[in-house]
């Protein structure tokens, strides 16, 4: 682990028990390689390095701490320090029903997302419609109209519409209607570089103005969280959901997409039942990520 | 003699760089960058061109030291897809049943993904797509019941092709791997099958754990060939690279899109040329 490799490299090198600019090379190259190993992407890795190494000898030498302790804290304070506090709590709109809309790339949890916060909402009380967007996919609206019924909340399609702004529009009304407290919107999967697609997802968070623009990612991507992150950011991306992180993933991805929009991780999807959803807690993620 | 082009550290440095942003991974890509340093010193490449093509050459050859892809067999040849959650399996046997039917293969499919929502109508909406029968049960029944009456099924039409479906599974949940084997024991002892297959879909939005997952699937079930989906994004897939140096599998497919047409064969040099951007 991370931290037994930071004990050996100080070990070895002795010296006077503090920081020094030889010893903490090759601790700084060991935690490049734990970063990058871990999926954090490159450019934010580099950025980190450069935080941590300005951090580590400017540091005043704590007595109480090895210069191994003193260094390992300071990492971990600074990625704690990136990911964000914890509970950043889902906003409730000015009026009802508030909007939340859930926008990502394929495959990355966005349905099954939607079921998990139908649930946890109702349970709290609210009174909670969800509406899927996804005209695309073979049997999408089937999909949450199943999983609407298994959380035990509406469910709305306007038959015959195949245009996600309008079918977002009738959907809204029908939850005004009908005195709900939620509208849970679900989108199709789309490409951050499919303009098309990116125009879409812009054109019904216009026309609904969602309280919440939740970016799901999966937990297990790669370099390539920086770019899909970047590129939704601008449509208004009010919070981030990390899925299936129930895995083995070192969940590098956390750090990228938090550096690339500064938006808070709201929750982590930890299954596939409906009840698997927690929220954030940056230092678990953190012990995670140095593992 | 020609000058060569110069092999320095700032060429080694953007070499990294690139694989790294390309999901190759740290330590592999550091064996690959010195594997590309002493190839190039003993080749000496005349100008950047030339290096360029020696790196591409390279690449693809670690690409291709998998073993080659087996044909299908005369009889029935059953192929289960698996993979993790959302990595593109269902949509993959959708584009795979078209170009089989269009080869001239009888194909079938099975739909022994029984546990997510809506997971065997979706597979039954590809299969009217390319005009193959399918066969499902309920939500909730046993996958390896479905592999079964789908195996009888096919024998009974004379079949060449059975792609199974499976559902997504983390390879980190022991009992789902144990189901897999289940359902390929079945097939391959119960119903007798002599051509199985078990290909692992690869989402190439994924990092360092597609490694982890062709380790732990391969533990459950032997993979016979990977796919590479979403390779139309802007990930690379370099994590092919650390599971090739491990494993000998051929690339079968690689995902381009949502379409029915969106699926191509594997080419190690134009895959290895994208890497480099
Ligand atoms: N293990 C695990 N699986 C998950 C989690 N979240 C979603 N899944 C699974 O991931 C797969 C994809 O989930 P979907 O909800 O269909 O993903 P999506 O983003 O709606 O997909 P598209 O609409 O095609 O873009 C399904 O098999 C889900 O059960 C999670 O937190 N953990
Ligand atoms: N852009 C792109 N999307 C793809 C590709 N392959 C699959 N998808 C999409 O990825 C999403 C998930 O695909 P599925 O086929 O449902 O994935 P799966 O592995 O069967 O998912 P589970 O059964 O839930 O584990 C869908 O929205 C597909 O359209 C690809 O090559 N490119
Ligand atoms: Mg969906
Ligand atoms: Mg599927």
């Amino acid at each position: 682990s991370f931290t037994e490799k930071l004990g050996g490299i100080f070990r070895k090198l002795g010296g006077k028990g503090r920081i020094t600019e030889s010893n903490v090379q090759e601790a700084l190259r060991e935690l490049r390689f734990t970063l990058l190993d871990a999926d954090v992407n490159f450019e934010v890795v580099k950025k980190f390095i450069a935080n941590v190494k300005e951090a580590a000898m400017g540091e005043e030498v704590l007595k109480s701490l090895t210069p191994h302790q003193q260094f390992f804290k300071i990492v971990k304070d600074n990625l704690i320090d990136m990911l964000g506090g914890e509970h950043a709590a889902l906003a409730t709109g000015p009026k009802k029903p508030t909007v939340y809309l859930l926008c990502g790339l394929q495959g990355s949890g966005k349905t099954t997302t939607c079921g998990k916060l139908a649930g946890q909402q109702s349970k709290k009380g609210k009174r909670v419609l969800a509406t899927p967007l996804d005209i695309y996919r073979p049997a999408a609206i089937e999909q949450l109209r199943i999983v609407a019924g298994k959380t035990g909340v509406s469910f709305f399609f306007p038959e015959g519409d195949n245009d996600p702004v309008s079918i977002a529009r009738k959907a809204v009304s029908h939850a005004e209607d009908n005195n709900y407290d939620l509208l849970l919107l679900d989108t199709a999967g789309r490409l951050h570089v499919d303009e098309k697609m990116m125009e879409e997802v812009r054109a019904i968070i216009s026309a609904v103005n969602p309280t919440e623009v939740l970016l799901v990612v999966d937990g297990m991507t790669g370099q390539d969280a920086v770019n899909i992150a970047t590129s939704f950011d601008p449509v208004g991306v009010t919070g981030i959901v990390l899925t299936k992180m129930d895995g083995d993933t070192r969940g590098g991805a956390a750090l990228s997409v938090k550096y690339a929009t500064g938006k808070p991780i709201k929750l982590i999807g930890t299954g596939e039942k409906f009840d698997a959803l927690e929220s954030f807690h940056p230092d678990r993620f953190v012990s995670r990520i140095l593992d | 003699i020609g000058r060569a082009v110069k092999i320095d550290d700032e060429f080694c440095e953007r070499l990294e760089e690139a694989l790294l942003l390309s999901d190759v991974g740290a330590s592999t890509a550091a064996l690959i960058v010195d594997e590309i340093k002493s190839k190039a010193m003993e080749k000496r490449p005349a100008d950047a061109e030339a290096l360029n093509a020696l790196v591409v050459d390279i690449l693809a050859e670690i690409l291709e030291s998998g073993a080659a892809a087996e044909p299908l067999a005369p009889g029935l040849n059953v192929v289960m897809m698996m993979g993790v959650n959302g990595s593109g399996k269902t949509t993959t046997i959708g584009k795979l049943a078209m170009r089989y039917k269009a080869e001239g293969r009888k194909v079938m499919l099975a739909a022994c993904d029984t546990f997510r929502a809506a997971a065997s109508e979706q597979l039954e909406i590809w299969a009217k797509r390319s005009d193959v029968p399918i066969i499902r049960q309920r939500e909730g029944a046993d996958p390896s019941a479905v592999m079964y009456d789908a195996i009888q099924a096919a024998r009974a039409r004379g079949a060449d092709l059975l792609i199974a479906d499976t559902a997504g599974r983390l390879h980190t949940q022991s009992n789902l791997m144990r189901e897999l084997q289940k359902i390929q024991r079945v097939a391959v002892e119960k119903a007798g099958v002599e051509n199985f297959r078990a290909w692992l879909v690869l989402d190439s939005t994924i990092g360092r754990n597609s490694y982890n997952q062709v380790q732990q699937f391969g533990q459950a079930v032997p993979v016979d060939a990977l796919v590479l989906t979403k390779m139309d994004g802007t990930a690379r897939g370099g994590v092919v690279f650390s599971i090739l140096k491990e494993w000998r599998m051929p690339i079968m497919f690689v995902g381009v899109g949502e379409k029915m047409e969106d699926l191509l064969p594997f080419n190690a040099s134009e895959f290895s040329r994208a890497l480099l951007g």
